[in-house]
């Protein structure tokens, strides 16, 4: 699945 | 999480601790753009808006928590501390910056990945620090003599998303994930915005003479 990456980002 | 990825938090922490230090032991804010101060907090305030809903690491929070913190402590120092805001040159930092605010708003009501308040917010932040450092630009520009310290703090804080871009580069090709457009269109609009600024740097510390901006 796709998760968008920028959730465990600053 | 990449080298590239924690060389940029590095980097970017490093500017904010610069910026921090120099306003708390010199006390002054001499060249320090408040207007950019306070876009940088609502960067943050409306970036980190996860930060009570979604535990990603205690890294993750922790760092949100400085950024927070720092932020608008900074805002708090150059306006209310008796010292340090005797030296902040509001005549010179004039930049309108409500200008900046309210196209970022708009077009984070109309290009965003999803409508929903979260969504909305974090579309805003990420425009909001594209154009964020202009006031800072703007006040360097008429500030005959930048210091050191607030120097290194502009370029600190521009190479951290020079650093991310590579950090979503790496990912883009060894990670199942995506980095939406949005994203990567506004780091590379906010690294660019800085380019001319780490030319003048480069200049000067090469030829090892003090950064002035061209006017």
């Amino acid at each position: 699945d796709k998760m968008n990456m920028r959730k465990d980002e600053l | 999480m990449n080298i590239f990825r924690l060389a940029g938090d590095m980097t970017h922490l490093a500017s904010v601790l610069v910026l921090l230090l120099k306003i708390h032991t010199i006390k002054s804010c001499a060249g320090v753009s408040l207007k950019t101060q306070e876009l940088y907090a609502l960067v943050f305030a409306t970036r980190y808006l996860d930060i009570v809903t979604d535990f990603i690491s205690v890294y993750n929070t922790v760092m949100k928590l400085i950024f927070l913190g720092s932020s608008f402590s900074i805002v708090w120092y150059i306006r209310h501390h008796r010292v340090v805001r005797r030296s902040y040159d509001k005549d010179q930092d004039t930049f309108r910056h409500y200008l900046l605010m309210i196209p970022c708003m708009l077009l984070a009501l109309f290009v965003h990945e999803k409508f929903t308040f979260k969504e909305v917010m974090w579309t805003f932040s990420l425009y909001l620090e594209a154009v964020a450092i202009l006031p800072q630009l703007v006040l360097l520009q008429r500030t005959r003599n930048i210091d050191n310290l607030t120097g290194q703090y502009v370029f600190l804080l521009g190479a951290y998303r020079g650093l991310y871009i590579f950090n979503w580069i790496y990912r883009y090709f060894t990670e199942p994930h995506f980095v939406h457009w949005i994203t990567w269109i506004a780091g590379v609009v906010q690294t660019l915005l800085y380019a001319d600024f780490f030319y003048y740097y480069f200049e000067s510390w090469k030829n090892n003479v003090r950064l002035q901006l061209p006017a």
